[in-house]
């Protein structure tokens, strides 16, 4: 995770926020409710607390806008620029703005919440039927006053529940009519208008008169967007009127004819070909949660991640069932420390659903809030190979590659659960299986048995002769043998046979080097060993660390912990653990996960 | 039950493409957009869009070829947050 520069944060955590206006594209209540989720995404995890006030200045004040919309970061047009949010501060500061040319949506296609009816203000269902006919969108079959309706469960014909779809016949937004339905036709500056017009405004929001005449009343409302509105072209927001011309043929539905892209499109008067006026028809759209989610992520004091899978991520992705990645948990208790309260509620709802739905959800706020990584990795180069010191020798023991048959271990306390345990001593893979290492005690796991967390068994029945606290191990991946540190010994084991314990000077490391923190297997013969903030790469045959060393750890593995108390290969990636947190990084040193040791490797519950 | 119909051979009629009004429709291949945006950006065309490629790649958790391969472009077309990765 980033913060901005300077750890921009609020300095107080009960915070406020306002909507000052709504998209025309979802009801209010709608968005209201997304919003509220999305800010409670944030303080499930922080002592954070979000208060939505109506009049005055917020500390977060929300808005949809187009193009430029009155900060100097113009919107682009449907798709591309989805929203953007402002830092922690005053005025315009933790503001949230999103770009009202996008289908807003739940995230999986139009949401359309009926008004009135008898399905008790229930989304539209669809398709549904209608006196045998099945319909995708709300229409005006059946009634004479022209107002769309649709069925609120598959068929209308059979369980009669049905409400009133978002028209502004029915109701306008905003404005100074207080929900008035549009008067037509209405008079506008001496001109007579039928339809909501976008006349009179440089924002394209459309809007309508509440009275006959807006020169004389000047009551006015902005209209909602119908369920066929479309986006883009150049009719934003009109619905599609059906059926057009487009070509000399009649169209019903909306056509991708006339274009490469394959995109749908509908004319928004009767005939294309003399009025060219079109807009794409309704698609997913993003989701109003997910990307709201996202810029309070911003408004708090977040900045980009680059773990693709964390909500600060800049890409937007649909996710159905939206989880918190441990990054953007890790970087917002960075800032404000962790959810104080224990019997919190989880956040584990539904992005496609406007309510919340809380489940449990083991892995939300733990942790303790580790300090802040690095800044973003630049690129590195590969460490290149060194030649090896000059007169280093082997002993007869270092040659031996067969080692001794192990048996089996034996749990020696099953009780002693490995998901209790706050951190460990050292973790490290043997014989393909990952060991945790902790106070005389270890676990371990396999991944290829799914058999879960075996152990405590017990270090002394396995490697006896070895301390109860060892700060690092590593398997030679060509012997099999096992080396073990402790403080600045360490020891060799073949089977249950040991060599040392000896001092890590013999291994070419100087004195200034405190603990071993954990050792990176690099392909055959070659290790790394880490200490402080440096490492060192050791020949295993020759058990003498290669000239050029120790380097930077930051040089290399940036963005990673320079503090890092476990340091082990898994799965072919490197793992740095500190606090409760492991940051996975990739062969090419991209950290590319950042996770809970407990509930994502050791799978706790 | 249903007509058991053999399937006929499509009516293929000649695909009419329409430039619709309004719509941005950039003639230009990726590399020349990227180099045209650097250029106006710059105002030098020596522009070292390898490096910037890289630095954005990383930036993004992508493979860092340095290139505008199929991966980058993806993440370039891809709907985003509008605040800036980088600063200035």
């Amino acid at each position: 995770f980033l913060t901005f520069e300077g750890d921009l944060k609020w300095d107080h955590m009960d915070l406020t926020y306002r909507v000052i206006n709504y998209s025309p594209d979802l009801d209010r209540a709608v968005i209201d409710d997304a919003f509220k989720r999305a800010f409670k995404v944030w303080s499930d995890v922080t002592p954070l607390t979000f208060t939505q006030i109506y009049s005055g200045e917020a500390d977060i004040m929300i808005m949809f806008g187009s193009r430029e919309h009155g900060d100097g970061y113009p919107f682009d047009g449907k798709d591309g620029l989805l929203a953007h949010a402002f830092p922690p501060g005053q005025g315009i500061q933790g503001d949230a703005h999103f770009d009202d040319d996008e289908l807003w949506t739940l995230g999986a296609g139009l949401v359309v919440k009926t008004r009135h009816g008898n399905a008790g203000g229930a989304d539209c269902h669809f398709p549904f039927v209608f006196e045998g006919r099945s319909y995708s969108r709300c229409i005006t079959e059946g009634r004479t006053d022209g107002l769309p309706w649709c069925a609120t469960t598959a068929s209308y014909d059979r369980d009669k529940k049905y409400g009133f779809c978002p028209s502004e016949l029915l109701y306008t937004n905003g404005g100074n009519s207080d929900g008035s339905p549009c008067v037509f036709p209405f008079v506008f500056d001496g001109t007579s208008y039928d339809t909501c017009t976008t006349d009179g405004r440089s924002d394209g929001y459309r809007w309508c008169a509440t009275t006959a005449s807006f020169d004389r009343d000047k009551k006015y409302g902005f209209c909602p967007n119908r369920d066929t509105a479309v986006t883009g072209g150049n009719s934003q927001g009109d619905p599609c009127v059906f059926p057009f011309t487009f070509l000399g043929q009649s169209y019903s539905a909306c056509t991708s004819e006339g274009r490469q892209d394959g995109k749908l499109w509908c004319a928004t008067t009767s005939n294309y070909d003399t009025d060219k006026k079109w807009g794409f028809c309704p698609d997913r759209g993003y989701s109003i949660f997910l990307v709201a989610a996202h810029e309070f992520g911003h408004s708090l004091g977040l900045d980009h991640s680059s773990v693709r899978e964390a909500l600060m991520y800049p890409m937007y992705s649909y996710v159905q069932d939206f989880q918190l990645d441990p990054d953007d948990v890790q970087g917002i208790q960075y800032l404000y420390g962790e959810q104080p309260r224990r019997s919190r509620a989880c956040w584990g709802s539904r992005g496609a659903g406007p309510a919340p739905s809380l489940t449990p959800c083991p892995r939300s706020g733990r942790g303790s809030g580790p300090e802040p990584t690095a800044p973003a990795p630049v690129p590195t180069e590969e460490p290149q190979p060194m030649p090896t010191e000059a007169g280093s020798t082997s002993t007869t023991e270092e040659e031996e590659e067969t080692p001794e048959p192990t048996s089996e271990p034996v749990p020696v306390d099953p009780s002693r659960d490995a998901c209790a345990e706050k951190d460990f001593d050292t973790i490290t893979e043997i014989n393909g299986e990952l060991h945790f290492f902790k106070d005389g005690k270890y676990w371990t796991l396999s991944s290829l048995w799914k058999s879960g967390i075996q152990g405590a068994f017990s270090m002394a029945d396995s490697w006896p002769g070895l301390p109860a606290v060892i700060d690092a191990a590593f398997q030679d991946v060509l012997t099999k043998r096992i080396f073990f540190f402790a403080g600045r010994q360490f020891w060799v084991f073949s089977g249950k046979s040991a060599l040392g314990p000896r001092g890590i000077e013999k291994l070419g490391i100087g004195k200034g080097a405190g603990r071993i923190a954990g050792a990176l297997q690099r392909g055959r013969g070659k290790v790394l060993l880490f200490s402080g903030e440096s490492y060192w790469r050791l020949d295993v045959k020759v058990q003498r660390v290669d000239k050029g060393y120790p380097r930077a750890t930051d040089d290399v593995f940036t963005g990673v912990p320079l503090d890092a108390r476990n340091v082990f290969l898994y799965q072919d990636k490197y793992h740095f653990c500190r606090g409760s947190f492991y940051w996975r990084m990739t062969p090419r040193y991209q950290v590319d996960r950042v996770g809970y040791v407990k509930y994502d490797i050791l799978q706790c519950p | 039950s249903p007509l058991q119909s053999q399937p006929s051979p499509l009516q293929s009629k000649p695909q009419a493409v329409v430039t619709f009004p309004g719509e941005l429709v950039s003639m230009l291949s990726d590399l020349e957009l990227a180099e045209a945006e650097a250029e106006a950006r710059t105002g030098s065309k020596q522009v070292a869009l390898g490096k910037a490629l890289r630095r954005m790649q990383k930036q993004l958790g992508l493979e860092e070829t340095g290139q505008l391969d199929a991966g980058t472009l993806e993440a370039m077309r891809a709907p985003r947050c509008g605040v800036p990765d980088v600063g200035t």
